[in-house]
């Protein structure tokens, strides 16, 4: 029944057939949302009578935007074209310290150039490609790896008499 | 990698709403004082020449005013102004026999009933910029879509209404006829009430 309405409008002329609702903080009593029924009674029906449910129409009050978007203020700056810069910082610092990085590791090599021996990493790695046994040139993998130090062994697989 | 965003120009309009003058039932003067309703205009002064690509105000399903231009494509108005058809009229129903009538394909004691439609009272109306609600603008809503939205045109049925948000809530006027002197209300109310849901209601939301 009407005691049961939280909002009421004045009486208005039925000719517009318009009218402008605006729902406030207030409907929603502290809730994010409330389920409302809108009705209207025209002036021919007396308040006992009047039954909100005969042609209703059932609404969602809510406190705002369930996707968190930018608030007003983020869109009105966006809007006038300042859109904060920290992320370039951000972009940018990276690269500058790969390339700061980088030429310091020149520098260094450059300058221990006559200081350096890597013989015994080079002689390790020689090793590891000589645990292939038999000639190189028949695996593709080492055609171009020169080999030189190992000839190679002969193999005597099957003995001759005069053995 | 964002593109810098170009500030949007912000309409601002120098220009003050004056009331106006005007003469309605051909002696009376009446000063007319327009109001900006959620940036609609309301009885604004009509522009001097009518013409049919005149933009006019629509609602959307939550009943937020968006302006329509209507626009003339391979000839024809796309978005023309709304059509409320005879809706907004009275009819006069006169019984005519046939020797009134006169029609050679008549009898004489044949009964003609001549529908006359007689336009409404545009004075006041004519001020409302935005789209009338019309029954061919109901919705059917419910379930089964089975339950007609009158008389009501916006908002839709479970529509979500944000705060400090202005929306229109439209009907159609002769909905409400008192069925004891076949006459339209002159006055009507809007009332809001809380609807308990029940539980198996909640959630069909999203999210």
């Amino acid at each position: 029944s009407l005691k049961g309405a939280f909002f009421s409008t004045e009486w208005v002329k039925n000719v517009d057939g318009l009218y402008a609702m605006e729902p406030t903080e207030e409907w929603l009593q502290d809730k994010y949302e409330k389920r409302i029924l809108l009705a209207i009674q025209p002036d021919y029906i007396t308040d006992e009578e009047f039954d909100p449910w005969a042609h209703g129409l059932l609404l969602h009050v809510i406190m705002g935007s369930r996707v968190f978007k930018n608030t007003k203020e983020q869109l009105a700056l966006q809007d006038a074209g300042l859109s904060d810069d920290t992320w370039y910082y951000v972009a940018l610092t990276m690269p500058t310290m790969v390339v700061v990085a980088c030429v310091a590791m020149y520098f260094f090599l450059h300058l221990n150039k006559n200081h350096r021996d890597i013989r015994d990493v080079r002689q390790f790695a020689v090793n590891q490609k000589h645990r292939v046994l038999g000639s190189f040139k028949s695996y593709n993998k080492y055609k171009k790896l020169k080999n030189r130090p190992y000839s190679e062994l002969p193999t005597h697989s099957k003995k001759t008499s005069k053995q | 990698y964002r593109n810098a965003v170009k500030p949007r120009p912000t309409t601002t309009t120098s220009e003050e709403i004056k009331p106006w003058l005007r003469t309605i039932y051909s002696t009376q003067v009446e000063v007319v004082t327009p109001t900006v309703i959620a940036g609609v205009t309301f009885s604004a002064k009509p522009p001097m020449t009518s013409d049919a690509l005149h933009p006019w105000i629509s609602l959307d399903k939550l009943g937020s005013p968006k302006t329509k231009n209507p626009e003339i494509k391979k000839g024809r108005t796309v978005n023309g102004q709304p059509d409320y058809s005879t809706y907004f009229q009275t009819v006069h129903t006169t019984m005519l026999s046939g020797a009134e009538v006169g029609a050679h394909n008549m009898d004489s004691n044949d009964i003609y009933n001549q529908e006359i439609f007689e336009d409404e009272d545009k004075t006041y109306v004519s001020l409302n910029p935005i789209i009338r609600c019309t029954p061919d603008r109901y919705r059917n809503k419910g379930l089964a879509k089975d339950v007609s939205s009158e008389p009501f045109c916006t908002p839709f049925e479970n529509v979500e209404w944000k705060i400090d948000h202005t929306y229109f809530v439209t009907w159609f006027t002769k909905f409400f006829e008192d069925p004891a002197t076949d006459k339209i209300a002159e006055k009507v109310r809007l009332h809001a009430f809380y609807v308990k849901e029940k539980s198996h209601e909640k959630g069909f939301g999203k999210r």
